[in-house]
């Protein structure tokens, strides 16, 4: 039976039926792990972040890569035209990604995305933004609550004042902005551990 | 390359950039 691996970190959502498993995550790990390097390398040029501990730092990270993942890879799915872009530049379209078994996953993801480009940020915005997602990310695993909290504070104060001094008119963005972290974490709870785990379905 | 069946596999690959030492056989 045909395999799929529907996410648009790979190359196709078809996979070789006469690969291994383990080959098939050594291709997508050639994607998957340059692109977790590229979220760490992210967060070290974070203002204050590299001031936690070591530990604090990877705890973070832990929890935070699949939201930060989430934000980055939001541009591959549009919803006007219904269609996720791989990472050959092919789109493939819902339903043929629902006939691969795709689910609930699809349908979040391109809500989300819908919902944060209507709000159409720029570069340093979504920066900064992507920076407040990671430092908000889960905490049971960190050490010093109170350090990542004056982070996060610091982050949310910074994007506030970028917020309202490029959208003077658009006072709702900036909250827009705060009630995506409560999508992004029920995101996380209900799929990350399917996406992190690497679980190839034979 | 690690495991992946687990999530150690993220963790080792967070460590790794974070302490810069990355050794990427992959590529």
């Amino acid at each position: 039976s045909r395999m799929h691996l529907v996410c648009p970190m790979s190359m196709s959502p078809y996979v070789d039926p006469r690969k291994s498993g383990h080959n098939i995550w050594l291709e997508f790990s050639m994607s998957f792990t340059p692109a977790v390097r590229e979220v760490v390398e992210f967060a070290k040029r974070i203002p204050g972040f590299r001031d936690l501990s070591q530990h604090d730092q990877v705890s973070l990270l832990k929890a935070g890569t699949f939201e930060v993942l989430v934000v980055r890879f939001a541009s591959l799915f549009d919803a006007k035209e219904r269609t996720v872009t791989f990472l050959s530049g092919r789109k493939y379209s819902v339903e043929e990604l629902r006939s691969m078994g795709a689910g609930d996953l699809l349908n979040s993801m391109f809500d989300f995305s819908h919902k944060l480009n209507a709000l159409n940020l720029n570069e340093e915005e979504m920066s900064l933004f992507t920076a407040v997602v990671l430092v908000s990310a889960d905490r049971s695993g960190i050490e010093n609550v109170n350090s990542v909290e004056a982070l996060q504070e610091t982050l949310i104060r910074a994007l506030r004042s970028l917020i309202l001094k490029n959208h003077p008119n658009e006072a709702a963005t900036f909250t827009k902005l705060l009630l995506k972290l409560p999508d992004l974490r029920s995101l996380n709870n209900m799929h990350s551990e399917q996406l992190l785990a690497f679980k190839v379905h034979p | 390359v690690s495991d992946p069946a687990s999530n150690l596999g993220l963790e080792d690959i967070i460590r790794k950039a974070l302490m810069g030492n990355f050794e990427d056989k992959t590529e």
